[in-house]
């Protein structure tokens, strides 16, 4: 039981393959892309079908965002200013991103911010 | 993050990781978890790249997120990326890019990029190497050959190191969290020894797909910030992935 009370080091799991149980949360889905279509095409499909898991993780971000920000202005700069900053991503990322603001009727802006968050969390 | 690349005794090369992400991004008190890792779990999905009809690569990514973090080339080579946190981070290239210094990659455009177009372990090596970043990262690269397989610790302009898999000496085996490896993890996130100690009691006998996972499921390689776990085998081309949850009692990060 060592493996369940801090550091949580003692036990090493077996025969957990194939997953089942409390740690496992379900498989990803499969979705093809393809690299033929124009760039802003590419991901019509995948983001028709996520289209509200989008919606709410760009919420969760924003809330979060304005427990520091009340006034929303750091949103504000997101929704306005980053995509003239960020305009000169390179292709075909750039586009692609246009193509998923578009779809997920969500402000440019914030996909691009999703998009560099990772780099954006390295501090 | 925790990324595994380990080689069997036939030489087979299998690659795996948790992808954590989250840390201190608002904790939901009420289903104890962090909001962000929470909220990243059900956009992610497998992508399978197609030109001509043909797979070019197979990826792991979030949706809307068209950078790559976890993919495989079948036949060739597979990569992840974990985070490298420093104070020289990605906010200072991207305050570059900004201000019009835009010799520098962002890194899931980078691994993207070297997925479908690197033609060799060695090119994409190359690639991962010499490419200027906006921020630093640990890239973990396995080819299809026996002793390929390396981390590369970057910093945003340079190679700090290549660490490459050594048979000879009988490390058959690489483990990389978000820690320099010649260093000490920090002593409060050592996922570092717990993975170690599991891969050792697992022996170069019995790695595989399934014994990577059980090390994957240990905590506190599983943690509240561990969003899915990727199994890779670049020699069958195959990529799973499982979303994961770590129900209390669990550390959380």
């Amino acid at each position: 039981r060592a493996q369940d009370v801090p550091p949580f080091t003692e036990d090493c799991r077996s025969g957990t393959y194939p997953p089942t149980g409390p740690t496992f949360k379900g498989n990803a889905s499969w979705y093809i892309v393809n690299l033929d279509l124009p760039p802003e095409e590419r991901w019509n499909s995948i983001i028709k079908d996520k289209k509200v898991e989008l919606f709410n993780l760009i919420q969760v971000i924003k809330d979060f965002i304005k427990v520091f920000d009340p006034a929303g202005k750091i949103i504000g700069l997101v929704d306005d200013e980053l995509p003239l900053i960020l305009d000169s991503l390179p292709s075909p990322f750039l586009e692609e991103i246009k193509g998923i603001a578009a779809v997920s009727e969500t402000p440019l802006g914030e996909i691009i911010f999703y998009n560099i968050f990772y780099e954006l969390f390295t501090v | 993050c925790t990324a595994i690349i380990a080689e069997d005794k036939t030489g087979r090369l299998f690659h795996a990781r948790n992808l954590d992400f989250g840390l201190f991004l608002g904790w939901d008190i009420k289903h104890s978890t962090w909001m962000v890792s929470q909220s990243l779990k059900p956009l992610t999905v497998n992508i399978d790249f197609q030109r001509n009809n043909r797979t070019i690569f197979k990826s792991v990514t979030f949706a809307g997120y068209v950078g790559m973090l976890t993919g495989v080339k079948p036949g060739i080579f597979t990569v992840t990326m974990n985070e490298r946190f420093n104070l020289d981070g990605g906010f200072v290239g991207i305050i570059e890019w900004i201000f019009g210094i835009r010799n520098s990659v962002w890194i899931g455009f980078l691994i993207r990029s070297v997925l479908e177009n690197a033609t060799s372990y060695e090119e994409a090596k190359n690639e991962l190497v010499e490419t200027k970043l906006i921020s630093p990262a640990y890239f973990m690269l396995g080819g299809n050959k026996s002793g390929e397989a390396c981390v590369i610790t970057r910093a945003r302009e340079t190679c700090l190191d290549i660490w490459e898999l050594d048979l000879k000496q009988g490390m058959w085996y690489l483990v990389e969290t978000n820690y320099d490896h010649w260093n000490k993890p920090l002593f409060v996130d050592d996922r570092r020894t717990p993975a170690m100690k599991c891969m050792n009691k697992i022996t170069q006998e019995k790695i595989s797909v399934p014994t990577i996972y059980d090390v994957l499921s240990t905590k506190p390689v599983l943690n509240k910030l561990t969003t899915f776990t990727a199994l890779m085998n670049v020699a069958e081309g195959t990529l799973e992935t499982y979303l994961r949850d770590c129900p209390n009692p669990c550390v959380p990060w």
